[in-house]
């Protein structure tokens, strides 16, 4: 199974947007996918599921009080899982630092995970507790960045916590790759940031960029990926094909 | 002296591209401007100063080793002032906090400013120790708000903050009011994302909004404000029509 930790401390460099997206496109390449919304502050959960869920979330299967199974729901029919995020993430990411073993949680509670070929984690923009234990359990980390001046901005603190991770509590951790995002045609220093970009990280930078486009922030306000309302639109197609261009990687291993 | 925290504790909403806009359109309407950057990330002195700068900043204002005089750098021949931001400032926030009168810190180091008709001070996205500063140094507070599903987010515990300061530490205070940025008129939701916000905020909300516009992803890469480099564009001419209208409502008083 991959799993794949979706991070970046940066805030709003689309993170959530990428793990939304990602998923229906894996879903819709005839992968059985979970998206997990480790963010307490939950834009993917509200973006998905609206206001008003009241099942369990992933703050119940991490204290134990319910099974993956149970936390899961249908993002949408026939398409992939999620497991919800909830405010009370909030506290537990202070509580659970005192404890033991805390960074181990998330991969404790996912251990017997069955019935998905792709487990995808939306993190918040911190180097925190959730942060942590999703790079605990992931086996590689995607990030996104965001194709503005400030995109490279944080990385070091952010390689660095994975490499950090990887000799000490996850040998696993890869790095996925990059993905540019927001990349606006009109934005005349785009090519600049996109080579200063391949410049450091070269080979792990995905070919696909995703594009700026106006149906994101339809996304929403309509509960759905853009593959359900608008799957011709650039930005749709776009997903789908960094979903190809990662599965082509992993066949080539 | 018009005192103005700049304040959303929602990540890039516009705070930062607000506040060094407004500087540049106040200069231009002939007042004398010094624009503060409080948020130890430091967006608003990398987006103008760039790297290397070796001066005074905020920091050494707050910790009584510089006045506000020497820290003060114009930020582009006859335009405005900056007290740059600093990384210190991260540990600052946390000392602070120990130490009685913490809250006041920022209002006593400006205390006797002179030379200004207006003082713009960008905050954190947070509601911490930085930002709860700024609201006692202030007079009143702007707040941006993106237009988009979220725009709402966040701002009861907002409005709540300000409340508590109004009531405990700077009776002073109040809402300059809310100013919708990244308005794009090809989202089909902004109309009603728009009257949503009006909703609640009535006359509160100016009428001027920013319109998204690739101009603002060039402004830090070139070190300036639009007002400098687009004069002509949309985006630089709306930050000074809000300019106006908050001298309107300033002068109707
Ligand atoms: N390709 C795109 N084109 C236009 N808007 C986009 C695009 N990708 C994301 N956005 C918008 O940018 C904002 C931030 O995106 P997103 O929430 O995915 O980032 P994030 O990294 O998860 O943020 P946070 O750090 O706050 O969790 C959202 O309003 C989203 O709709
Ligand atoms: N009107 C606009 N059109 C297009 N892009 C914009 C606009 N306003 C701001 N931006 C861009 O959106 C991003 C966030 O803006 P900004 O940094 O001003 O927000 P902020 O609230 O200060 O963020 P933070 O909370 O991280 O300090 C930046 O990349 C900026 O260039
Ligand atoms: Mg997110
Ligand atoms: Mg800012």
């Amino acid at each position: 199974m991959r799993k794949i930790a979706i991070a970046n401390q940066r805030p709003g460099v689309g993170k959530t947007t990428t793990a939304i997206n990602l998923a229906a496109s894996f879903a819709f390449l005839g992968k059985r996918v979970l998206l997990v919304d480790a963010d307490p502050q939950g834009g993917l959960t509200k973006s998905l599921l609206h206001d008003g869920y009241k099942g369990r979330t992933l703050y119940d299967v991490l204290q134990g009080i319910s099974g993956v199974d149970d936390a899961a729901v249908p993002a949408e029919p026939r398409g992939f899982y999620i497991i919800p995020s909830s405010s009370e993430l909030q506290g537990l990411e202070v509580e659970l630092r005192s404890q033991k073993g805390w960074e181990r949680r998330f991969k404790d509670a996912f251990k017997k995970l069955e019935g998905f070929d792709i487990l995808l984690i939306d993190s918040p923009p911190t180097l925190s507790t959730m942060t942590v234990n999703s790079f605990v359990a992931a086996n590689s980390v995607l990030i996104p960045l965001q194709c503005d001046y400030f995109a490279l901005e944080g990385l070091p603190q952010l390689l660095k916590t994975i490499k950090l991770i990887k000799s000490s509590l996850n040998p696993m951790l890869e790095i996925e790759g990059f993905v540019i995002t927001m990349y606006d045609r009109r934005f005349r220093f785009a090519p600049n940031i996109v080579s200063e970009i391949k410049k450091y990280f070269d080979e792990k930078v995905f070919e696909t960029t995703i594009p700026r486009s106006v149906r994101f922030l339809e996304s929403p306000v309509l509960g759905k990926p853009l593959l359900s309302f608008a799957p011709d639109s650039k930005g749709a197609r776009r997903y789908v094909d960094l979903a190809r261009e990662m599965m082509g990687k992993w066949e080539a291993v």
